[in-house]
């Protein structure tokens, strides 16, 4: 009984922890809602915008010990940037066997939309053209193995 | 750590060097 206790205090102690942290996360440029649903699960809204003179990588939050990033864009040289996209998809448990259930809930897309030079990119099904734009979209499921990838070109300084 | 549940998530990247990144959707405790 005692044990059962412990964990019932353990469990309410990580929901009110959750909570604290949808509430840190509200605070923060881009958020526009983040609700916490119990469980574990957050839904959150979130959309910014910018001009890529830096990198970027999404989420973090040091207060909420959110570091994982979904999304990094890494500039390359003087005219490129490399998309990474690591949690929406599984490239470490390529032929291990991997037994456990990070990313079992996974069910989602991303989608690439530039016109900008498309350098590389990892999509089986290549890229669409609509104008000047092209449109690459990843799946991104408990089965997916390639991270979402891609390289794009800025059109060069002046 | 955390993991994307259901969601849905764009980004453009204009050759401008302009960017909008969006998600919405599910974040997972894990």
């Amino acid at each position: 009984a005692a044990e059962a206790e412990d964990d019932a205090e353990e469990a309410a102690k990580k929901e009110a922890k959750f909570k604290a942290i949808a509430e840190a996360l509200t605070k923060e440029a881009g958020y526009r809602s983040v609700t916490y649903k119990g469980d574990g699960v957050f839904v959150v809204d979130y959309q910014i915008s910018g001009k890529l003179t830096h990198g970027f990588l999404w989420p973090y939050n040091l207060d909420a010990e959110v570091i994982f990033p979904f999304v990094v864009l890494e500039l390359r040289g003087a005219d490129a940037v490399r998309v990474k996209a690591p949690a929406f998809g599984d490239n470490d448990s390529l032929g291990k066997g991997k037994s456990d259930t990070t990313n079992a809930k996974l069910d989602g897309t991303f989608t690439l939309v530039t016109d900008g030079e498309l350098v590389s990119q990892n999509n089986e099904d290549g890229a669409k053209t609509e104008g000047n734009r092209r449109t690459v979209t990843w799946k991104a499921s408990p089965l997916s193995k390639d991270a979402p990838m891609a390289v794009v070109k800025f059109t060069p300084k002046p | 750590a955390f993991s994307p549940g259901k969601f849905a998530s764009t980004l453009t990247i204009l050759a401008d060097r302009s960017f909008t990144f969006s998600y919405q959707g599910e974040v997972i405790a894990v």
